[in-house]
């Protein structure tokens, strides 16, 4: 499955 | 953003709040765990080092600054502030913070998203993150008294936890590609360290009564 890019949350 | 990751967010914030308002008002410390709060400044220097290279939004980029200014402020207060120091309860916040850091960061060594520095700084945070609590946690438990300030923090720092978890659970429902374990599983475990506080909290409010935590 693909990841979501970069760490969006705090 | 959804809702939940709003109002986990915002209660983080309340909690951080809460906590400068009990040091700033009352000149004491009295009931905060200092290595707790050490933990927490280390967690967001360690989380927030893509504050320079990722740009994610304004509000992301505010809130993180506002995070490690304010863990930090605190952790100073609590060391530096002449009034605030001395009402420290060094005796009772005796929990060996120093073996949680080392733990957490040999996880990150073993379970991480990428080899790279920021990203094993990034899942060393998650993980100091989900036990950082426990030193508050033990020194709550041998003082037995909780004054309100400090049980309205942590009541805020248990419900960013949850609804970070209710927030994670939107996504999955509502984003194609949403997996993220570790930040998931860490949540899930941070959040259960707040079970047993949440009940004696629950309990003192319904009865309107100062919550005590049994020895």
């Amino acid at each position: 499955t693909e990841q979501t890019e970069g760490h969006d949350e705090l | 953003m959804n809702i939940f990751r709003l109002a986990g967010d915002m209660t983080h914030l309340l909690s951080i709040l809460v906590l400068l308002l009990k040091i700033y008002a009352t000149k004491s410390c009295s009931g905060i765990s200092r290595k707790t709060q050490e933990l927490y400044a280390i967690v967001f220097v360690a989380r927030y080092l893509d504050l320079f290279t990722d740009f994610i939004s304004v509000y992301n980029t505010f809130m993180k600054v506002v995070f490690i200014a304010s863990s930090l402020a605190i952790v100073w207060c609590m060391r530096f502030h002449p009034m605030v120091r001395r009402s420290y309860d060094r005796e009772l916040d005796t929990f060996r913070h120093y073996f949680l850091v080392g733990a957490s960061f040999a996880l990150a060594l073993i379970l991480h998203e990428k080899f790279t520095v920021q990203e094993i700084f990034w899942a060393f945070s998650i993980y100091l993150e989900a036990v950082a609590i426990l030193p508050q946690l033990v020194l709550l438990q041998r003082s037995g008294n909780v004054d309100n300030l400090t049980g309205q923090y942590i009541f805020f720092l248990g419900a960013y936890r949850a609804f970070y978890i209710l927030n994670w659970i939107y996504r999955y429902l509502t984003e194609p590609h949403f997996t993220r374990w570790i930040a998931c599983v860490s949540g899930v475990v941070q959040t259960a360290l707040y079970a047993d506080f949440f009940y004696y909290y629950f309990i003192s409010w319904k009865n309107n009564s100062k919550l005590k935590l049994p020895a």
